[in-house]
Order: structure tokens, then sequence, then C-alpha cells
């Protein structure tokens, strides 16, 4: 008998870099 | 003046990997090679902390410290900020409208089988910002 694994879920977020430039104001 | 910066992710990660379980901001599950570019504005437009920020591709050259890596320069957002970004050549990006772009789609779809168009200068690709910073 084979316990079913989860499955990961990641947050769309993840999949996006985060690119934040210093503001200048 | 401009500033600029440079970001070295990690190893490619999981979830860039065909068949990846992806969580939209509304709790909608989707496959990673699934994601429509409404999918992130919707999931911003949701968020109460992030906004999507556009970012042109405005340069694409090799890495000095590895032929596995390229450096890529953005102008982000509408302030123009030059960000530039060493990444891995198969290291995804969304670019509105289109979809998953890599610097070498071939190697991308190779070890993550995840469908990719290939990078190139003036692309805008999806990133992100805090909403609030102060």
């Amino acid at each position: 008998n084979v316990e079913p694994r989860s499955v990961p879920v990641f947050p769309w977020h993840s999949l996006v870099p985060f690119l934040a430039p210093t503001q200048s104001d | 003046p401009p500033s600029s910066s440079t970001v070295v992710p990690p190893s490619l990660p999981p979830y860039f990997i065909k068949g990846s379980i992806i969580q939209l901001a509304d709790g909608e599950l989707k496959r990673v090679e699934d994601l429509k570019t409404e999918d992130f504005i919707q999931s911003a437009e949701i968020s109460s902390e992030l906004k999507i920020d556009s970012s042109t591709v405005e340069r694409i050259e090799g890495s000095h410290t590895s032929p596995n890596f390229a450096v890529v320069q953005f102008s982000v957002g509408e302030h123009r900020a030059q960000v530039s970004v060493e990444v891995l050549v198969e290291y995804p990006f969304f670019v509105f409208g289109q979809g998953w772009s890599s610097c070498c789609p071939d190697r991308t779809t190779q070890l993550l089988e995840l469908p990719c168009t290939k990078l190139s200068v003036g692309d805008v690709c999806i990133s992100l910002t805090l909403k609030n910073l102060r």
C-alpha cells in the first residue's frame, strides 16, 4: 500500500522576480 | 540618476518544473505551464502588499562568472529604474501577453519541460514591487 504523497503547492508570487529598485523620492 | 542592483537568485527553483501546482491569490490552483498574464494581474489586484510592475529588457549579456549565467538588465516601472539580474540562462521570466521566456529556451525546455520562448531585448516582463513603500 502506497501512501499518497502531498503535492507541493507554490504561491503565485514566488514565480515572479521581486524587483524593488531604490526609490529616488 | 537611476539606481542599479544585481540580484543572484539561487539555483533553479522547483516551481518552474512543468506540472508544478501554483496557487493564485484567489485560491485557484493552476499548473505553471498554464498560467496566463491575467492570472498574475488578477492575483496582484487581490494582494494587499504586492503590485505588478512592468520590467522591459534593455540588455542581455553573458556573465563574467560562468557561461551558465546571463546578466539581464531591466528598466523597471514608471521610474524606469535600472536593475540588473544575474540568472541561470534557463531561468524563465513571464513576458506580458506571451508567457514564459528565457535566455536559452532550449535548455529550459530540456531541464524543466516548461514551454518557453527566447527572451529578447524589448520584451516586457512581469515583476513585483511593494504596493506601499511607507
